[in-house]
């Protein structure tokens, strides 16, 4: 999947100039200069770095490809219905860790940042995507109960049955945690909490399960191979590209005034070369 | 009166090709994107070009307005200009990307790929 790479940015510097220099540039708003200037190499420095390149998961490949080739094919409108009429889809990675000290691992915690998705979309879907490793030694007879909860409570969410004999292959184990998000969504709009977390247990009949007999351990994932919680969401309004730029130029530049301050202190009137001193 | 011969074409003015959709790739890494737009890495656009003189084609699809326009400029092209050679159909296109929190994103964009040009 040649597209997927990700590139390091290199377009000429004279390029740039003279992009900017341009007579339609000199007319355009301040938000237009903020891109231009985001595009100029002194802004460079806070772009990510080949080292910092982020692995989609397949899934989320797969979606842009199905979905890209729909369009190609002018099914785009009927073919959404599957995806829940959502125009959006958003993968959000687990940023939970399993408590090696904890043997036999009986619970874990999948926590996700789900900070960045705007309020002004309508969330129509959401599923929490666990990937199982095959364990050689499973045993063979009574069925799995998968069941997950969140963090704060006894409610159970959602739960499927794992037969045994599928614990012998490799699999992403999907559960579908619409209503929690959104519940999540309405209760927490005015607190701006961060995370959505999940916690996650087997049994088979009363007992809980070793999470590890199953594969479910995230010691040495791989980026792809990590939970993800994927958001279905449908914007309200028509959607402007240049929403996504000012995000990144917000955040770009949050990150570059985190950079500046240690070096901003300093007596009225010194030049950058005292206050650095 | 139509200032025009029986091509179609007006006296001593250089012809220039009728309002139409041409060809504009937009590639995603000359515009200094890339950093953020995983997939695809460009696409063709399109762009209209083109002139909308008198008489309009129903291809088109000109505008009321546009129609007006279009006899009141071919009648005397110093009082009013011609109309104007617009998208007049647009498609959506796939982008996959990563936003200000590196999440992975799938986004439908609207009105991205021209599909028909016409006069407004």
């Amino acid at each position: 999947f040649q597209s997927a790479a990700r590139i390091s940015p290199s377009v000429p510097r004279r390029n740039r100039e003279a992009r900017i220099s341009h007579p339609g540039a000199q007319r355009s708003s301040k938000f237009l200069k903020d891109i231009l200037t985001y595009l100029q190499p002194a802004a460079g420095h806070h772009k990510h770095e080949p080292k910092d390149a982020i692995v989609p998961h397949e899934y989320m490949l797969s979606i842009y490809r199905t979905y890209s080739a729909a369009e190609k094919l002018g099914l785009n409108a009927s073919f959404f219905r599957s995806s829940k009429s959502a125009n959006t889809i958003t993968s959000f990675v687990d940023r939970g860790t399993d408590n090696l000290l904890h043997s036999p691992l009986r619970r874990q915690k999948y926590l996700f940042d789900v900070s960045t998705l705007s309020e002004k979309e309508e969330l129509v879907g959401a599923e929490l995507r666990i990937f199982r490793k095959a364990q050689g030694n499973a045993q063979k007879s009574g069925i799995y109960d998968i069941q997950l909860y969140p963090c704060r409570s006894d409610r159970q969410l959602n739960s499927r049955s794992l037969d045994p004999m599928d614990s012998a292959t490799s699999g992403w184990e999907v559960l579908d945690v619409w209503d929690a998000f959104k519940a999540h969504r309405q209760h927490h709009y005015h607190q701006q909490q961060r995370h959505l977390c999940f916690q996650l247990r087997v049994t088979q009949g009363q007992t809980e399960v070793d999470l590890r007999q199953l594969g479910l351990d995230r010691s040495g994932r791989t980026q792809q191979e990590k939970a993800i919680l994927v958001a279905y969401t449908r914007s309200k309004k028509r959607e402007n590209l240049f929403n996504e730029m000012k995000e990144k130029i917000k955040s770009r530049r949050s990150v570059g005034e985190k950079e500046e301050k240690p070096r901003t202190r300093g007596f009225k009137g010194e030049g950058p070369r005292r206050r650095r001193r | 009166t139509a200032l025009s011969n029986r091509h179609g074409k007006r006296h001593g003015k250089k012809s220039r090709s009728r309002c139409s959709k041409k060809p504009l790739h937009v590639n995603f890494k000359e515009l200094g994107w890339d950093d953020w737009i995983i997939a695809p890495l460009g696409y063709e656009a399109y762009h209209c070009e083109g002139v909308c003189d008198f008489p309009l084609r129903s291809h088109l699809e000109p505008t009321n307005h546009a129609i007006i326009q279009t006899l009141m400029n071919s009648m005397d092209p110093y009082s009013t200009p011609p109309s104007c050679c617009v998208p007049t159909k647009l498609s959506p296109i796939s982008i996959l990307y990563t936003d200000s929190g590196n999440n992975v994103v799938y986004k439908q964009y609207e009105e991205m790929v021209v599909e028909q040009c016409g006069c407004r």
